[in-house]
C-alpha cells in the first residue's frame, strides 16, 4: 500500500458518497445515469467474487463489500425510490456494445483461463468503459448540479491516482507486472479526458459545470 | 505459467 493507491481508494469512495449525498439532498436522481451505475454493479460483482476464495487483508475485504453494497443501494434509489425523477430519455447510450466488447476481450486477453480470472478481466475492461453513459448524458443535457459534476471527477481522479500508483509500484517492486489492469486503467482515465477540461475550467470561473454544445 | 502479481489492487 503507498499514499498513491490510498488516496485513489479514497477518492473512490468520496466519489459514491457525493453520489449519496446528491440523491440524499436533492431527493432526485436527475442527471445520473442508471446505466452506469448498472455497470459498476456488475463491475464490482464480477471482480470481488475472490472474496469468497482470498483474503488480503481487512481493508481490502472491507472496501469490497462496501462497493458492492453502496452501488446496489443506489441503484434501488434511482430504480424505487426516486424513479420518477430518473431521466430516462437522456440515458439512451447503449450499453450492449460496452458488455460485448469487454466480453470479447475478457476471452483474449486473461492472465490464465478460470472462471474468476476471466471474470476479474471482463470486470477490468468492462470498468474501464463504464462511465460512457454518464459522459454521454452530460453531453446531451449540456450541464449538470455541483455535486455530480464533483462525482463524475472523483471518480476520474481516483483511475488517474491508480496508474501514479502503478507507475511507483512498477519501480520500487521487482516482478510487480499488471499489463491488462494497466491498459484498462489507462483507457478509463483518458475517457475522462475532456471532462477534466471543462470540470477545470469552471471551478476556476466558480460557475457550475457547463459542456458546449 | 506468466508471473503476475497478486491481485491486492480494489
Amino acid at each position: 500500500m503507498n499514499l498513491f493507491r490510498l488516496c485513489g481508494d479514497l477518492s473512490h469512495v468520496v466519489s459514491i458518497v457525493l453520489l449519496l449525498l446528491k440523491i440524499r439532498a436533492t431527493r432526485s436522481c436527475v442527471g445520473i445515469s442508471l446505466k452506469t451505475q448498472f455497470l459498476y454493479l456488475v463491475v464490482f460483482v464480477t471482480r470481488y467474487l475472490d472474496l469468497f476464495v482470498t483474503f488480503i487483508s481487512l481493508y481490502n475485504s472491507v472496501m469490497k463489500v462496501a462497493f458492492i453494497s453502496t452501488t446496489a443501494y443506489i441503484l434501488y434509489l434511482m430504480f424505487f425510490k426516486f424513479k420518477h425523477t430518473y431521466d430516462k430519455d437522456h440515458d439512451t447510450f447503449r450499453i450492449q456494445f460496452l458488455i460485448a466488447f469487454a466480453a470479447a476481450l475478457a476471452f483474449v486477453t486473461p492472465h490464465r483461463y478460470s472462471l474468476l480470472e476471466v471474470l476479474w478481466t471482463f470486470s477490468l475492461w468492462l470498468e474501464s468503459v463504464a462511465i460512457l453513459p454518464q459522459l454521454y448524458m452530460l453531453q446531451t443535457t449540456g450541464e449538470c448540479e455541483n455535486l455530480t459534476s464533483h462525482y463524475i471527477f472523483a471518480l476520474g481522479l481516483y483511475r488517474a491516482l491508480y496508474a501514479v500508483n502503478w507507475v511507483y509500484r512498477y519501480s520500487t517492486e521487482p516482478g510487480y507486472w499488471q499489463p491488462v489492469t494497466w491498459i484498462a486503467g489507462i483507457l478509463q482515465t483518458a475517457l475522462y479526458g475532456d471532462f477534466f477540461y471543462y470540470y477545470v475550467a469552471s471551478r476556476r470561473r466558480g460557475k457550475r459545470l457547463k459542456l458546449p454544445t | 505459467d506468466s508471473i503476475e502479481t497478486e491481485k491486492d489492487e480494489l
